[in-house]
């Protein structure tokens, strides 16, 4: 978890 | 996508369709707390701010979109349709005292310091205890109708699930996300008072849950 960080949870 | 994720998603869709159709079909919004859906209703909005900055499936996009769409219709039945049925005499959690701990708590604790990353983080934060007020008000009233029993049942189901996901996604992916997962144990801990209650009173009850 540094960048681009994609939080594909709802 | 496993099986324990996509049923966690369906288990909350489902309490967000209970509850809104228990207030649309009874013309009313007794028992309901609020301050627990405006909180939902912002969680959610700052939460699915990424729909703007980023595409990760037709799945999440739809999801994400109907999520925000009955939070709001149902902050909406709430406060404007039905307001004469809404108790704000019960409904009196004073959610100031999760907001600004979390708030604080997302600037302190979060994975980048961006706009976005911080009500990300807010949101995960401030749903783990959304609904707070909700529990605060049936523990106020002493009771709740099974109709709102079944909306906390199926949220708990959901968060249950969730952590089910992290369990599975970390042995098969390796995938652990920290703020997501510590807030969610939070979060399901909650719910576990109300588990007991709930099978203890409502399945074997007269309809109505009562505390005892």
């Amino acid at each position: 978890h540094a960048l681009n960080i994609h939080h594909d949870e709802l | 996508m496993n099986i324990f994720r996509l049923s966690g998603d369906v288990c909350h869709l489902i309490a967000i369709i209970i509850l809104f159709l228990k207030i649309w079909r009874s013309k009313s919004c007794a028992g309901i707390s609020g301050k627990s859906q405006v909180l939902f209703a912002l969680v959610f909005t700052t939460r699915y701010l990424d729909l703007f900055t980023s595409y990760i499936s037709a799945y999440n996009t739809v999801m994400k979109v109907v999520y925000l769409l009955l939070a709001y219709s149902t902050v909406g039945l709430i406060f404007f349709r039905f307001r004469n049925s809404y108790d704000s005499e019960s409904d009196s959690f004073r959610v100031e005292f999760l907001l600004v701990p979390v708030a604080g708590l997302s600037f302190l604790e979060n994975y980048a310091f961006t706009p976005l990353e911080i009500l990300w983080t807010f949101s995960i934060y401030l749903e783990s205890v959304a609904i707070l007020p909700q529990l605060f008000m049936i523990t106020k009233t002493g009771e709740a109708e099974s109709i709102t029993a079944h909306y906390l049942l199926f949220l708990g189901l959901y968060r249950a699930l969730y952590l089910a996901n992290w369990l599975w996604r970390f042995h098969t992916e390796g995938f652990y996300d920290q703020i997501a997962v510590v807030s969610g144990v939070v979060q399901t801990i909650f719910y576990c008072d109300f588990f007991y209650l709930y099978f203890t009173r409502v399945l074997r009850g007269s309809g109505k849950m009562s505390l005892p």
